[in-house]
């Protein structure tokens, strides 16, 4: 199974 | 005193059409540069990113940086009322509550002027890193479009698989599954804007939800050509250049084997 990844997971919050 | 106009105001109608599905509420942030707004889902799967560049307006001022919180659905409703061929200002205070958008018919036969309310939205900006993507895919957007409409019939998840010879999109759900490839095109091959090219560092496959794919295709009347980022493991950036005043890129985080 895939899970889906959160953007937030990837960029960093500024 | 904010003030853009724009001699195509259909323009701006197909860019709040491309994002209003995806995103509910969002900041345009107008400065001196021009405008751009950074939003995300509200299941923060997916982020889009807005800039138009001062340059491709008719008339520009910004004398003041200001934030226009928007509920894009509204916004959507009043650009209904503007006309196809209409050029459209916005207008702003410094400090503003509201924002005035202006329609006039080409002829100036017709000029109408809406207000709409500001609203104040608390979001949490992504300091987006400057990535080389391994690959980078260019076609026609219709053809992209094609391709996510009919997949998304068949199954949720997309395999995208970019070689030198071409992109592969995958597919299976319960009736079976499906697969369309579509080539890099040799020089010979007619219009620009009806090429496939693809640069190539490595070959990368990614998992994407095909919901959000269709959520982005709503940027396709926005220009002839998309462009797919990819490097493996990262979100994809699907990018549509919006000819002489900016781009509309949507990213997708991917999903990923447990």
């Amino acid at each position: 199974a895939t899970k889906q990844k959160s953007m937030l997971s990837f960029f960093n919050k500024k | 005193m904010f003030e853009a106009r724009l001699t195509e105001g259909s323009l701006l109608k197909k860019i709040i059409e491309a994002i209003k599905d995806l995103v509910q509420e969002a900041n345009v942030d107008c400065s001196e540069e021009g405008l751009t707004m950074q939003a995300m889902d509200a299941s923060h799967v997916s982020l889009c990113s807005l800039n138009m560049r001062h340059g491709g307006f008719d008339h520009y001022r910004c004398d003041r940086s200001i934030s226009l919180g928007l509920n894009l659905a509204n916004l959507g409703k009043i650009l209904k009322c503007a006309g196809n061929d209409d050029v459209v200002t916005l207008k702003a205070e410094d400090e503003p509550d509201t924002l005035t958008l202006m329609f006039e018919s080409p002829n100036q036969e017709r000029i109408s002027d809406f207000e709409l309310k500001l609203m104040d939205i608390e979001t949490e900006h992504l300091g987006i890193p400057n990535e080389e993507y391994k690959c980078t895919i260019s076609m026609p957007s219709g053809e992209f479009q094609r391709i996510v409409r009919d997949l998304a019939v068949i199954g949720e998840t997309c395999i995208i698989t970019c070689t030198k010879e071409g992109v592969k999109f995958s597919v299976s759900g319960d009736l079976g599954n499906g697969n369309v490839t579509v080539r890099q095109s040799s020089a010979a091959d007619g219009d620009e804007k009806d090429q496939v090219k693809i640069q190539m560092e490595e070959p990368v496959t990614l998992n994407f939800a095909l919901r959000y794919l269709g959520f982005f295709t709503k940027a396709t009347p926005l220009g002839s050509t998309v462009k797919l980022h990819m490097s493996p493991d990262v979100p994809i950036v699907v990018e549509y250049p919006i000819d002489g005043i900016g781009s509309i890129s949507y990213f997708l985080a991917p999903k990923i084997d447990e």
